[in-house]
């Protein structure tokens, strides 16, 4: 039996959203420790991985492991019918063929109840091996998010450039071309608007901006978002919740 | 020109 609750419908509706978009069909595995998921979009370049904790559900209980074969559209099309501040509560028998959403609007004793229906879903779970990166990055993520999108504008890639104190986004299309450069930078009142860097190696690395487009949907989970750049490696661009995070990872663009 | 990898390449399929 899962029953998951969470303290607002409005967390897992931005869960969902951040990575709706680039896949569709998503085994989340309910265990006693949290729930968490991973999927790959159709042209295999990018993987999404999901933990969500335990601790961040109001209350929270799975007494054995259950899969929830997931469309994410049809599970969208329920959470837009729940209120932002209503409590979500999922819950699954061990053996289910639907799962029951179960939002609450405490002060008004308002409940609404949809079920849906589970698929089967046969997707190949990737084992992702603890990688070494040569630079790591932390800035926000509405920064972030701003610099895919104006950049996106030019060309269908963007190369990330990172040497000892520096980072350079930068576009390279028919229109023209443009480029964004970053210094870390502490802002002691509001932590998470610093810019932090650790390189070990310097990086010079491209990526589609299709896939970016989409990881910067991720913004609304977190106002950080932390970036890990390998040459010989996917990168790895990570929200925190809470208890667990989002994950992306995405393969690089190499010249032919 | 610079050409998409896959993840395919990277991790292994459990």
């Amino acid at each position: 039996m899962l029953e998951a609750k969470f303290e607002e419908a409005s967390f897992f509706k931005r869960i969902i959203d951040g990575f709706k978009d680039c896949v569709q069909l998503v085994n989340f595995q309910c265990k006693d420790d949290g729930i968490i998921a991973q999927a790959v979009d159709d042209s295999r370049v990018l993987l999404v991985s999901l933990e969500i904790g335990s601790e961040s559900f109001q209350t929270y209980r799975c007494d054995h492991p259950i899969t929830l074969g997931i469309d994410l559209n049809s599970l969208s099309k329920i959470l837009r019918c729940g209120n932002n501040t209503d409590t979500l509560t999922l819950i699954a028998d061990d053996t289910p063929d639907s799962v029951l959403l179960l939002f609450e609007d405490t002060k008004r004793e308002r409940i609404a109840e949809y079920s849906l229906k589970l698929m089967d879903i046969d997707a190949d779970f990737l084992k992702i091996e603890e990688l070494a990166y040569e630079s790591t990055l932390m800035m926000p993520s509405a920064e972030f998010a701003k610099n895919v999108r104006d950049l996106s504008q030019l060309s269908d890639s963007l190369t990330f450039t990172i040497t000892k104190e520096t980072i350079k986004f930068q576009a390279d299309g028919d229109i023209g071309s443009g480029s964004v450069i970053l210094k870390p930078y502490v802002n002691m009142d509001d932590p998470d608007q610093s810019i932090k860097l650790e390189m070990e190696q310097p990086v010079d690395l491209t990526f589609g901006s299709k896939y970016l487009l989409d990881i910067v949907k991720g913004s609304a989970l977190s106002n950080k978002v932390g970036i890990r750049l390998s040459s010989e490696a996917p990168a790895l661009f990570q929200f925190d919740l809470s208890s667990g995070f989002l994950q992306f990872f995405l393969a690089p663009k190499f010249n032919d | 020109k610079s050409k998409q990898s896959s993840l395919n390449k990277f991790f292994t399929k459990t």
